[in-house]
């Protein structure tokens, strides 16, 4: 079983869009999937079209130990299930710090999971935070889907020290797979200069021993498609939506190469 | 002094952006203003091409009661100030929610200022936690910029609901003045019927006695524009690096909007 904790603190960079897009088509792939959203604003469950009610088990209540992972495993389609978040989760988050305060009950939740899945996709808030921590321990590797702006770059430093800390006192297993360019404008001088400095830092890093050394920029950028933002609207991914659009395109290419790449999957 | 609280729990929706352009527009048109970097990720401070040492007076010192409000401010330009945030507040962050745990702490520093601003901008995180509720105790009206997309619609009426607790409980003052809509793509199918649905809720609550019942959608939108993505690389705003692109134009649009608009400023 493959953990990739899907993060990045900096906002609307496409985490939620990649784990719904990437998680169907890996599962059309013959992997069998699950999908967790971690995130207090539910989005990755309303992308699926999944809304819970109140006391229905979720994340949450899985997390403050009121329900057991399988009770909240949510089936999708063929090989795909979600761990669906509520959607009334302000109160929730608060009492959540207080009542969950470890790191690692997300991983323990995980290891019950019975069978195991081939694939787990945690979509993560825009914070470095205690949920994004319990997906840090838990993963076997990190995405970090970003957008090729300059803000987003400083955010790279900052997100990667956090992966160094848990990876030295609670995961030590845990590496940085790489890096996915979304909304990705190619030729724009931003963009040119932003991937340089990403490539040159990468490559500057390989001869050392951090959880980033072997870390890629990987081939398939997903550019911006509108298909993409219109199809959480229909509580479906693109592959349902629009088929044939880059959105969908460039989903499928990222799950072939995340699939070749043999320290993957 | 007006106090505006940028806010949309949204990530990446313009609101760092819509802060830094809008207040310098602003300032440029000979209001004295104050900016305020609410955001750990501290990207106000990096878009104006400020960087705090650890032990500087920022925000979190001042929130933590360390230095007060004074110390803390840097100025920008003519009619322009700032208090910056700590790019390195992970930390700082979890011991904040500890050591301040009072949603009036911001809006008590706040009336310190002597002399007072005209107008004060507060850019706040991608969430409803501690920080965004000092701003939201704090401020006299919330501007809630948004992309015309499906998941930014569902997360609107959580941020009313905030928005009205607060209202309730610790500023009965408090009003939505309105929304932004940023990275505005018009004329798309998905931004059309965003805009209708928008329209609607808000037309149907103008007999509410809510905070948002005289909320108006802004006139000015502002348009997708890489100028507006590349001026934080060189620590400045549009209208230093770009000041004939759109972004200019549309952010100048809309402070004179909000000039004229009387019970704005
Ligand atoms: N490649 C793309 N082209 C066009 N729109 C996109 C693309 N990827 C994502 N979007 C849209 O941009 C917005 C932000 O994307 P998304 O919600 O996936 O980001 P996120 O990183 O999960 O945000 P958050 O930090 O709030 O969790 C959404 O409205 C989404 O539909
Ligand atoms: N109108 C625009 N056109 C093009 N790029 C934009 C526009 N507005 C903002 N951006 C860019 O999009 C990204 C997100 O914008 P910004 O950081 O202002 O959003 P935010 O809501 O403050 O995000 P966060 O939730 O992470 O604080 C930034 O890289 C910014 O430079
Ligand atoms: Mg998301
Ligand atoms: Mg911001």
């Amino acid at each position: 079983m493959r953990t990739l904790a899907v993060l990045n603190q900096k906002g609307g960079v496409g985490k939620t869009t990649t784990v719904a897009n990437l998680g169907v088509a890996l599962a059309r792939r013959g992997r069998s999937v699950l999908l967790i959203d971690l995130d207090p604003q539910a989005h990755l469950s309303l992308h699926l079209g999944l809304e819970l009610a109140q006391d229905e088990p979720g994340i949450y209540s899985l997390l403050i130990g009121r329900h057991d992972l399988r009770n909240t495993l949510r089936p999708i389609e063929a090989n795909l299930q979600l761990i669906p978040a509520h959607t009334d989760l302000a109160a929730a988050q608060v009492e959540l710090v207080d009542a969950i305060g470890r790191e690692t009950i997300l991983r323990e939740a995980l290891a019950t999971l019975t069978p195991p899945a081939d694939i787990v996709l945690i979509d993560c808030p825009p914070s470095l935070g205690l949920l994004t921590l319990n997906a840090l321990a838990a993963a076997d590797e990190v995405l970090i889907p970003m957008q090729a702006h300059f803000l987003a770059l400083q955010g790279v430093g900052k997100l990667l020290e956090t992966v160094q800390l848990v990876q030295q006192r609670l995961n030590p297993q845990l590496r940085v797979g790489g890096i996915l360019l979304c909304m990705f404008e190619a030729g724009t001088k931003l963009s040119t200069e932003v991937l340089t400095d990403l490539r040159q830092f990468f490559e500057s890093q390989r001869q050392l021993t951090t959880p980033w050394s072997a870390a890629r920029i990987y081939k398939s950028t997903i550019r911006r498609n509108i298909k993409l933002a219109e199809s959480p609207s229909y509580g479906r991914t693109v592959f349902d939506y629009a088929a044939k659009s880059h959105g969908a395109l460039d989903y499928a290419e990222l799950a072939d190469e995340l699939l070749a790449l043999q320290n993957t999957i």
